[in-house]
């Protein structure tokens, strides 16, 4: 599993399917992080 | 044409399997069609590590196979024609079976892109060969392309009407091929490629959508995926802050009032490819409604308010108006609405906004301003077919 996976879903997972606990802060700083680079990567895809 | 693999892990496949479920959606998930052998088969041992895992996990979940293979040539420089896709089909088909978990299944595709010339002959051959495997075929539409799209592509009637050729172009295949088998947009949106910039996620974007809607029901494609939730591009209706933009505003008012029976509606005294007029029953499960009434929903593409006024048996009717806006100055322009003159925002994170009806007294016209689109459920119509 990824360092997100770890850190959020397993510790989720006994929350029950939809308890809605918030996803840590590093966890969705660290993904906010990634996406303008994952966003360019498929726009340029997308468009090709 | 070099790829570099990716690894969805089991506890990726368990968030995705939970927002769908959390958020009562269901799940379709697809399959890598350009995993080969030799003699150009379908080459499913990875597909087995996935559904091994979903099925060990009783995942409730529908499959498809491939995406747009009509341009699986250009994009990976391997070309599957529609017969073999077929083949490929009857295999994931049988190997479902399998499975305890899946044996009740859906499985959908081609997910072809729009009709064109190679694109129809590919449609074709595949549903020969594996249309009787499938539960409905999907393919995929845009208007426009998203690097040239223009503002005038986004209030032009004649771009909406190119939907209206390319749907029957699909249906007269199916019709052609496996007859009755149900045909659904698999994705689609207004401009392909991201979307268009600032066009995309504006009000204006609504005409595509809200007339994609009302087209597809009319002429019986009964689900429309759209193209994105939240995602790359502009065409998203949620955007990277998780706001909800003007589409997401007005799926949510179609979904509240808009049931699934299509009514015939006609129009005088207005050119119909620019004053364009849907007639449903009422969601019956919107408790604020009743067996019988009837939801009106008119796109205005004139530059001018148009009054419009409901038939003699309507004359006495109570109307709910649902009237949506651009907001701002940016006008149509505007990534935010607002409905009978509210703004529309989330309240908190996880609160959607009320959504304010303005009711009108019987006898009263439907004036739609420029450039608008609204919702009108009309009360107490005891329409025989929404009974």
């Amino acid at each position: 599993s990824t360092l997100e996976d770890r850190d959020f879903w397993e510790s989720q997972v006994n929350q029950g399917i939809c308890g809605v606990r918030s996803i840590p802060t590093a966890v969705e700083e660290l993904l906010l992080s990634q996406w303008p680079i994952q966003e360019k990567i498929l726009l340029k895809e997308q468009y090709w | 044409k070099k790829y570099k693999n990716t690894t969805i892990t089991k506890s990726t496949v368990d968030i995705l399997y939970s927002f769908a479920k959390c958020s009562k959606l269901d799940l379709i998930f697809g399959l890598n069609a350009l995993l080969r052998k030799r003699g150009l088969q379908w080459d499913s041992s990875n597909a087995q590590l996935l559904l091994d895992y979903c099925a060990s996990q009783h995942y409730n979940m529908s499959w498809e196979l491939g995406n747009e293979p009509n341009s699986f040539r250009k994009k990976s420089g391997i070309y599957i024609d529609g017969s073999q896709l077929g083949q490929d089909f009857i295999h994931l088909y049988h190997l479902l079976r399998n499975y305890s978990s899946f044996k009740n299944s859906k499985l959908y595709g081609p997910d072809v892109g729009q009709p064109r010339k190679n694109t129809q002959k590919l449609l074709k051959s595949f549903l020969k060969s594996g249309g009787k495997v499938i539960d409905s075929v999907t393919w995929h539409h845009y208007y426009v392309n998203g690097r040239h799209a223009t503002r005038e592509d986004f209030l032009s009637p004649e771009v909406l009407e190119t939907f209206i050729t390319a749907v029957k172009d699909v249906l007269q295949i199916v019709d052609g091929t496996v007859p009755g088998k149900k045909v659904w947009l698999g994705e689609t949106s207004s401009a392909y490629g991201g979307g268009a910039p600032r066009l995309s996620n504006t009000y204006v974007a609504g005409f595509m959508w809200l007339d994609k809607l009302g087209l597809s029901a009319r002429m019986g494609i009964d689900v429309v995926m759209r193209q994105v939730f939240y995602g790359a591009g502009t065409y998203h209706l949620v955007d990277a802050n998780f706001e909800p933009l003007p589409d997401y505003w007005l799926s949510l008012l179609y979904k509240k009032l808009v049931g699934t029976k299509v009514l015939k509606v006609g129009l005088k005294g207005a050119d119909p490819k620019k004053l364009r007029v849907y007639l449903h029953c009422t969601n019956n499960h919107n408790p604020m409604y009743k067996e019988g009434d009837v939801t009106l929903f008119l796109l205005n593409l004139y530059n001018v308010t148009k009054h419009v006024q409901l038939p003699h048996n309507l004359y006495n009717k109570h109307i709910d108006e649902y009237l949506l806006l651009p907001h701002g100055e940016q006008h149509i322009l505007s990534r935010s609405v607002q409905l009978n003159g509210h703004v529309l925002r989330m309240v908190d994170n996880k609160t959607l906004p009320a959504l304010t009806k303005k009711p009108l007294s019987p006898g009263s016209t439907l004036g739609l301003p420029a450039f608008s689109y609204g919702f009108y459920v009309i009360k107490n119509a005891k329409a025989i077919a929404c009974i």
